[in-house]
């Protein structure tokens, strides 16, 4: 299973549509400061379900819609939408290929799709529940990550450990 | 679901050793599960010695030894039970260059069931990937991608 | 005291502004003395806005954005009162080249009344330094200076 | 006012006696990880007072003293000597060069030296008594530090302020 395309509109600082095409293996991002990398992992764990604000360092959900730059007014609504091919039949449905999307608007309402067809959040968790993606500390790692890692508190540990069993 | 936990933990710690192992060239690492009434309740302790250092907390090691000993833990993780993708955001930011050539390695080696996407400033991690992807602001406050995706084709003599 | 402290914030305020400006090239700052009864009391509020982009909250900047933002502060101060030293560990490794060349800069230019130990693992700011010194672990556990040092001289054509 | 000498013997890594010269101007500290590069600053922090075990990456002060290698026994003392020069006579006593030593030994006891006489911490608190030197966030900066100056908690920003007042 691998991430095969992300697409995204007025999400963060990608406020037209950015396509983004992803292969197996070692992929580098690179770019100056603030020309948003990480935002595009931000776009990653938005769109598989990620419920918390300060995750994707905001105070509140809406704050993830492009909130315009000199040139552009703010966006109005905005989505993401990732592709995940199923090469090796981990996910437990007939597709071999799975597109999730989710939208947000200002006033909050959103929505996700499986496959272009509107869904709930648990329908994508259950999805891939037990295939070890979903459970971002498993997934990504940043540079902040290492001190909870290893801190005297334990349980971020412990929630990979639950993860992995 | 106790048995299963214990289970997976003793393989995960089987693991870190061996991680640690590859990526501190020697030295020792443990995880301890406390004792608790309900394993499922207790702390899971995290052990590591460099090689030719005596035993001190985590916290009296440096900061690219902790940035090793949480990337070996993710990585015997993997071991049991591999995530599809793993995206890592200049988590090499604090490693030295052999240390850095060690983490590239490990990446390599789990390549077969694990899709990586590294973000980095990184001459020597950019070097190692298979494609690159540029990201760009051109227009101040607009992200754009600019693909300077090489794939790599064996460097002919 | 209270005076004092009102007047000292203003100065480092504009100094903020400044710096920030010299590190981002443009974009606005500002520091916010919070209205209290007690201005002893009240926090100190930063704002960030990178140019061309909208202002967001300090959070939602980037890592290498928010680095140069705490170093802007750091210098600020160091206009209105300098540290006669001051000992920067590892600050670079976020910052990408461009970035990078404006705080080495910065930092030549506040040499008259502070001497600087950067610790790094950057070539570039390795250049920018006048001198280097070394520090290995030949003997597992022991560590050693190895004056690596060399003085700069003029390059001569 | 700049550093010109800093000595070390039995300070976490540094067993035998070490001793690093340094100028004015900027000088760069490089080497592998864990080969004792940030030990050098805790060095510097400690002699100047540093009181909090944590700052210094420890639990208790008695775990600075040099604790073994493979081929070396532990230390019983600790003692760092920083040589500070008073080119610009911002220090306000009469001498050209100051010398600050602190030492400790492993039953926790310990003693401050100025120019190798008895002192208290006080005086050499004293001494650098606005002078910009001795509030370490003021002095010392790392990664960890950039998350806490810019953090809603504002204590520590506000120390910086009140120690450049
Ligand atoms: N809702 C939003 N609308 C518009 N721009 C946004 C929004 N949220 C964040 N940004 C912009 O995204 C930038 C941060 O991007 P990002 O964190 O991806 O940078 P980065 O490429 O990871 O940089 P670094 O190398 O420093 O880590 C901020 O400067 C901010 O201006
Ligand atoms: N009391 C002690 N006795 C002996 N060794 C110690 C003691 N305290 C710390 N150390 C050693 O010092 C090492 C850490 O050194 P330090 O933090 O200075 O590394 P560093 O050069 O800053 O590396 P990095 O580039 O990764 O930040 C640890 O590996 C530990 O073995
Ligand atoms: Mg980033
Ligand atoms: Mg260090």
């Amino acid at each position: 299973m691998y991430l095969s395309e992300l697409e995204i509109i007025g999400f963060k600082s990608f406020p037209k549509k950015t396509r983004l095409v992803f292969k197996a293996g070692v992929s580098a991002i690179v770019g100056p400061n603030g020309c948003g990398k990480t935002n595009l992992v931000d776009a990653i764990r938005w769109v598989l379900g990620e419920q918390r604000p300060t995750v994707l360092r905001g105070e509140r959900m809406d704050q993830v819609i492009f909130n315009g730059s000199m040139d552009q007014k703010p966006a109005g609504m905005s989505e993401v939408s990732l592709t995940i091919e199923n090469n090796k039949n981990i996910l437990p449905i007939e597709y071999q290929q799975v597109t999730i999307s989710r939208r947000v608007y200002r006033d909050g309402t959103g929505e996700y799709l499986l496959n272009g067809i509107p869904c709930r959040l648990k329908d994508i968790v259950d999805l891939f529940s037990d295939t070890g993606v979903g459970a971002f500390a498993y997934s990504v790692m940043e540079q902040s990550m290492v001190e909870s890692l290893l801190s005297e508190n334990a349980w971020e540990r412990r929630a990979l450990f639950e993860e992995a069993a | 679901a106790k048995d299963l936990f214990l289970e997976t933990f003793q393989k995960v710690r089987g693991n870190f050793q061996s991680v640690f192992g590859q990526l501190f060239e020697g030295g020792e690492a443990d995880l301890i599960l406390e004792e608790m009434l309900d394993p499922l309740e207790s702390k899971i302790e995290i052990f590591a010695r460099p090689r030719g250092k005596r035993l001190l907390t985590l916290s009296q090691l440096s900061g690219g030894e902790k940035a090793l000993v949480a990337i070996a833990l993710l990585f015997a993780l993997y071991l049991v039970k591999p995530s599809p993708f793993c995206i890592l955001d200049e988590v090499d930011a604090p490693l030295d260059d052999m240390n850095l050539q060690r983490f590239l390695t490990l990446v390599k080696n789990f390549t077969a069931n694990t899709q990586f996407i590294i973000i980095t400033h990184n001459k020597q991690t950019m070097d190692a990937a298979d494609i690159l992807y540029g990201v760009t602001m051109e227009e101040p406050g607009v992200s754009k991608i600019v693909s300077v995706k090489f794939e790599k084709e064996p460097v002919l003599a």
